[in-house]
């Protein structure tokens, strides 16, 4: 997640998705945004807090194996900049949504619920807890 | 360069950074293919594809799993379909030019079957081969014959024990004086040089200070020792100089006693990216915080220097200074194995503690002999010119091939004077295109990939030799013009230095 | 042959690339529409 290119990369296919989902014509903006956000959270949980292990062999004697993507990244070291480039991402984007949402209470609970389920696996005191 | 009144020549080493679209169209490339990974995995979870990879079968199914199935996911997913690529069977000796046996697969690389053709003459510009004694006619092949016949091809048994033999200590009396050290010991198996070495060098209470591209026995070597290890930037002596600062002043973790010793781990030639080690400056760091310095030439002994003694004698330096020079006998000698030089008490110390002389059989005697012949011709014992030639002919070819292909437009990594010439491919399907147009061209090259090398950063790796002659090497950089050629929509071959130059 | 190099079809089957390619082309047909409208 250090690598050059990849916050861009990551911002690009976020943007993507949201223009997908602009261009289905039945959903309207606020559910755009829901959904923008929702898939998004839904996605970031499963590749970084759910999948374990590494999808190719590593030399380091399966120590990795189970470790989540999270918990992997810059060797477990806390409050990196691409952790924290990864745990602001989706409060902007929560903050947008509710925006956009004109804080609808609906949406407004669904777009709390997804954010809290990829910022409380972000906090040091949950690495490693399963 | 910096420090420069450390070094005798010019260093120069260039890693033309990713260009920032193609970074982001290599990570798109990567999204694409892991989703459709686990499409493919989904239809073979439920049926709708057939699996070829080992399973357990349904009545093992409640036992620990033996495969970790997402450890595989690459190899199955993005790997297969690109692996004719690798592990190309060949059935000529891998000198300059080779025969390849063709091979074919109705699905997909899951399985091949032989066509019955030979795929013949093709250049060879992936096999360390740097001198060209990859041969199997000539001085070495007719020595290594005869000493077959003198001593048969195996020793049944370890140093320690009654493995010695009159040749091994020609060979390693040899090596001492080729590499200016006091004593020297040789190996059967350059990877366990170092990975059985290091464990008997360094352990509880020593700090290894790594570099972080170093070879895996080097690094399984450091694992083994049971050592501190702590990793710096490649190649970057800020890096390291702060870590050495960092271990003096803090010590040992918790206790915070003085280390036991602190060693130093880097390689003269690093075979990825074709840089060449800062020796003089790691050597000034060494002796200025009382460490010990264990130099790798795997890859730069008989390649580099003058006199093909090494990256020590390609920077003008004191072997002495050295405390642990290591080197393989695979790249340069036509032959296999490795061999480790320096102090005599080191050495002696060595035979009666390292993992190897105790376990391992002796080194085979014609292997042996190959050494021992292609040293002397390189050293000039052998009455000829034709080390000093050989020498020149790789120094050359090196300079020749990585300006042409510079000049060209592609992105090289490493320095100037490395054999090992790298060339930017970065996205993975770029891999098993490029790996096949030039086989389609009749040449044979390595490429490589994530996670081999940094996902935005796979290249094809040449290896220049002292056999190919300039004609081969301009029908290579021909070959590579049309690959140029084709892959000039991709623009990704065309540096930044071109574009503004 | 760049743009199935590019985008990495050129390592996936025939079919995969005719759905990768029927997608996108549909999403790319759905934001034109959208634009439009």
């Amino acid at each position: 997640m250090n690598s050059r290119g990849i916050w861009l990369a990551y911002l690009l296919l976020v943007t993507m998705l949201h223009v997908i989902l602009l261009s289905i014509p039945v959903l309207t903006v606020p559910l755009v945004w829901t959904l923008t956000n929702v898939i998004h959270n839904l996605v970031m949980y499963l590749f970084l807090h759910t999948v374990k292990g590494t999808p190719f062999e590593t030399p380091d004697q399966g120590k990795a194996c189970l470790l989540t993507h999270w918990e992997q990244m810059d060797n477990g070291i806390q409050f990196t900049s691409s952790r924290k480039f990864l745990t602001i991402s989706p409060i902007v984007l929560y903050i947008l949504a509710s925006f956009y949402t004109k804080y609808d209470a609906t949406h407004f609970l669904v777009n709390t619920g997804t954010l809290l389920s990829v910022l409380l696996p972000k906090l040091p005191l949950f690495h490693g807890v399963r | 360069t910096t420090n420069a009144s450390l070094y005798n020549k010019v260093f120069v080493e260039q890693f033309e950074e990713t260009p920032l679209l193609v970074a982001v169209l290599t990570y798109m490339g990567y999204g694409i293919l892991t989703i459709f990974g686990y499409l493919r995995d989904f239809l073979r979870h439920w049926g709708m594809e057939k699996c070829h990879v080992a399973r357990e079968r349904e009545e093992q199914k409640d036992f620990v799993p033996l495969y970790q199935d997402f450890e595989n996911f690459y190899t199955r997913n993005l790997y297969m379909r690109i692996r004719d690529n690798w592990n190309r069977p060949i059935c000529s000796v891998p000198g300059a030019k080779m025969d390849l046996l063709e091979r074919a697969s109705k699905d997909y690389n899951w399985t091949f079957q032989h066509t019955g053709k030979l795929v013949k003459d093709v250049i060879n510009m992936g096999s360390y081969n740097y001198l060209g004694f990859a041969e199997n006619t000539g001085r070495c092949a007719d020595a290594a014959t005869e000493s077959t016949h003198h001593y048969g091809i195996g020793v049944g048994s370890t140093r320690y024990e009654m493995g010695n033999l009159d040749i091994h200590e020609e060979l390693e009396q040899l090596v001492a004086r080729f590499l200016g050290v006091e004593s020297s010991m040789a190996f059967g198996m350059g990877f366990a040089t170092n990975s059985m070495n290091i464990p008997a060098l360094a352990g509880k209470g020593c700090l290894i200070l790594s570099d972080e591209l170093n070879h895996a026995s080097l690094v399984l070597g450091a694992r083994l020792s049971g050592s501190i290890i702590r990793v710096f930037k490649h190649n970057n002596m800020v890096s390291l100089e702060k870590l050495l600062r960092d271990a003096i002043v803090h010590g040992q973790p918790r206790t915070r006693r003085p280390w036991k010793k602190i060693l130093i781990l880097v390689e003269g030639i690093y075979s990825m990216e074709g840089s060449i080690v800062r020796l003089p400056e790691v050597i000034a760091l060494k002796k200025r915080y009382k460490a010990f310095l264990y130099l790798d030439e795997a890859h730069s002994i008989g390649a580099l220097g003058p006199r093909g003694g090494g990256v020590v004698d390609y920077f003008a330096l004191d072997p002495k200074d050295v405390d642990i020079m290591m080197g393989t006998f695979t790249k340069s000698f036509g032959a296999a194995g490795g061999y480790i030089g320096g102090k005599r008490e080191l050495i002696d110390y060595l035979r009666s503690h390292s993992h190897s002389a105790i376990y391992a059989t002796s080194m085979s005697p014609p292997v042996s002999q190959q050494i021992i012949t292609s040293m002397k011709i390189i050293m000039g014992e052998d009455g000829t010119t034709l080390g000093v030639v050989r020498l020149r002919q790789l120094s050359e070819n090196t300079t020749y091939f990585r300006r042409k292909l510079r000049e060209m437009g592609f992105i090289i990594y490493g320095n100037d004077d490395s054999p090992v010439v790298p060339m930017m491919l970065y996205m993975p399907a770029k891999i098993g295109a490029f790996g096949r147009e030039m086989l389609k061209r009749n040449i044979g090259t390595v490429v490589v990939g994530f996670p081999a090398t940094p996902i935005i950063e796979s290249r094809a790796r040449f290896c220049v030799s002292a056999a190919h002659t300039r004609d081969i090497l301009d029908t290579d950089i021909f070959c590579l013009s049309i690959c140029h050629s084709i892959g000039y929509f991709l623009s990704v071959y065309l540096s930044l230095n071109r574009i503004f130059s | 042959y760049q743009y199935i190099l590019v985008t990495a079809l050129y390592m996936l089957k025939p079919l995969v690339r005719t759905i990768f390619n029927s997608i996108l082309i549909s999403v790319a047909g759905m934001a034109v529409n959208a634009g439009y409208v």
